[in-house]
């Protein structure tokens, strides 16, 4: 059986909100290592990873692989029943018709409790291919999404350049264009607002802005994303959360002009 | 004028 607590609902909360608008049904697979998801959206052009370590809930008990499949907006009418700040319960048997969600507040002696029944989801389980990036850029969640917000009011695309210059999100559409450059630069009183760029050589690639800001949904499960590029590759973007826990995307890129 | 590419393309089908 599966037994899962976590400290706080709003880590769910947010990686489901972060996520519900991109897939609708998925498998959440469980075993001792913790819980994962890998999700396709319908056009088969991004990709939701996310891992919840076993180290970020506690307890966590799974003895064997449970894979419970969950409609994401089922699964959001019920986390709405739960304050960020509630001690959240996953519980589901061996071979569960349900998955079992319990919110505590810390404060009251309120308990509520919620079943989800669950689907039979038959999902395409992608292999993803360990790649060396030719760039990995950090930078603050906040600012990448300013920055996708600001360019998808003049395109559907942004092409993102990594050079030794820095790293630059270009749009071209029919009002004009527009840029935004950014350089490495280290806040040693916040460090979240550090950007760090690693660079092995020269990326230029084409995204879809709808699927960006998309991501950028995550932006408040961490300060920091990770952007990882290698030409003719799909692009990765990672919000690490505690525990090595993390909620990856990856999308792939567009080609020709 | 420009192609959007799937995943399928990039990752092997387990």
């Amino acid at each position: 059986m599966l037994e899962a607590r976590l400290e706080q609902a709003n880590l769910l909360k947010k990686v489901v909100d972060a996520i519900k608008d991109l897939v609708q049904d998925c498998n959440f697979d469980c075993n001792d290592s913790g819980i994962a998801l890998q999700a396709m959206d319908n056009s088969h052009v991004a990709l939701v990873s996310m891992m919840l370590k076993s180290e970020s809930f506690s307890p966590f008990r799974c003895d064997r692989n449970i894979a419970l499949g969950i409609n994401l907006t089922s699964l959001t009418k019920v986390l709405r029943a739960a304050q960020n700040e509630d001690i959240l319960t996953l519980k589901a048997e061996d071979a569960p018709d349900v998955v079992n969600l319990v919110f505590e507040s810390a404060e009251s002696d309120r308990i509520s409790e919620y079943d989800i029944k669950l689907m039979d989801i038959d999902q395409e389980h992608l292999g993803i291919p360990e790649t060396e990036y030719a760039a990995t850029i950090s930078m603050p969640s906040a600012e990448f999404q300013r920055i996708c917000r600001d360019l998808m009011a003049l395109s559907e695309s942004v092409s993102i350049e990594c050079s030794k210059e820095g790293v630059k999100f270009a749009c071209q559409g029919d009002i004009g264009s527009g840029s935004v450059t950014l350089r490495s630069h280290t806040n040693v009183d916040k460090p979240e607002m550090n950007v760090e760029i690693d660079l092995t050589e020269p990326v230029s690639l084409t995204f879809s802005l709808k699927y960006l800001v998309g991501f950028c949904k995550a932006s408040s499960l961490s300060g920091q994303v990770k952007l990882c590029l290698s030409n003719e590759v799909p692009l990765l973007v990672e919000y690490a959360l505690a525990n090595n826990s993390y909620l990856r995307f990856y999308l792939a890129p567009k080609i020709g002009d | 004028h420009q192609v959007q590419q799937t995943l399928d393309t990039f990752f092997c089908s387990r």
